[in-house]
């Protein structure tokens, strides 16, 4: 079961996590009190980071305009900078006491804080990226709900027109989408309604077709003909549907895949 | 132990970084 959900925020801090918890279990193991090193550089090189990236966090907040961003990035940034103030002091009492308990304490608590404040800016990020995707997919679901106003074949073509850039975004967003999962059945669910939505869409044109000329013909199989073109709407709106679900799960659960 | 430390710090420092280019790449 991966632990994070997209494989970029696998490769940015997995290996992060695998040296703190080696770590920790190395100072569990080093309780004999041996001497500490002087980290006094590396640790102004990760104060240096956390500065640019505080700033830059900040700066993503003033220009954002998605309001659960905003929200979510500051006390992330918080973690991150008091994780950092935390390695500088275990590193100045390193300095005057290579042998300080509370010191490795606050380097290892350091260590473990800015891993979770880098990995919540992550999942923030990541989590208002979704959301980009979702509007995309809720607005091809309101040029559905306007197909039933389509009564000519003027108005199908107009409809084909706007209907196909936002129908070839959603595909290559949520395509690309379901390249960055680390979950292989949320992959596969995603591939398989992405799948149904291609094959679907020249069925739901064909279905439109034949209602406007059944319509313009007279009248007779008029019914059948908008009750076909329902149905397949209604099973691309599923379809659309379900990739909204899909995409907002973070988290592998054995009983959706049973 | 020392190894250890400075290679996980470093590797804090250079991920920092990457988090901060994944904000700046997203933003823009």
């Amino acid at each position: 079961m991966p632990v994070f959900h997209t494989k970029t925020i696998e490769s940015i801090l997995e290996p992060v996590a695998q040296q703190v918890s080696r770590l920790v279990i190395l100072h569990e193991e080093a309780e004999d009190g041996n001497a500490m090193p002087d980290l006094a550089r590396p640790v102004q090189a990760v104060k240096l980071a956390v500065d640019n990236l505080v700033r830059v966090g900040y700066e993503t907040i003033n220009s954002s305009e998605d309001a659960i961003l905003k929200q979510d990035m500051p006390p992330a940034l918080n973690r991150v900078e008091e994780a950092s103030i935390l390695l500088i002091q275990a590193s100045d009492m390193l300095r005057s006491d290579p042998f300080s308990a509370p010191a490795r304490k606050k380097l290892i608590e350091g260590s473990r804080g800015i891993l979770q404040g880098t990995s919540a800016l992550l999942l923030a990020f990541d989590e208002s990226e979704v959301r980009k995707i979702i509007r995309i997919c809720k607005n091809v679901l309101e040029y559905l709900a306007i197909t039933e106003v389509v009564e000519t074949m003027e108005d199908l073509v107009t409809f084909v027109k706007n209907l196909s850039p936002v129908l070839t975004k959603m595909t290559k967003e949520v395509d690309g989408r379901q390249k960055e999962l680390t979950h292989q059945v949320h992959r596969e669910w995603l591939e398989r309604s992405l799948e149904q939505v291609k094959q679907l869409t020249p069925i739901l044109i064909s279905g439109i077709k034949i209602y406007i000329t059944t319509k313009s013909q007279g009248g007779q199989g008029v019914a059948e003909a908008q009750t076909n073109r329902d149905y397949v709407i209604g099973k691309v709106c599923n379809e659309i549907h379900e990739m909204i679900r899909v995409l907002q799960l973070t988290t592998y659960d054995e009983e959706e895949w049973d | 132990l020392r190894v250890g430390w400075e290679q996980l710090l470093t590797s804090v420092a250079r991920n920092i970084n990457e988090v901060e280019n994944q904000i700046l790449t997203r933003d823009s």
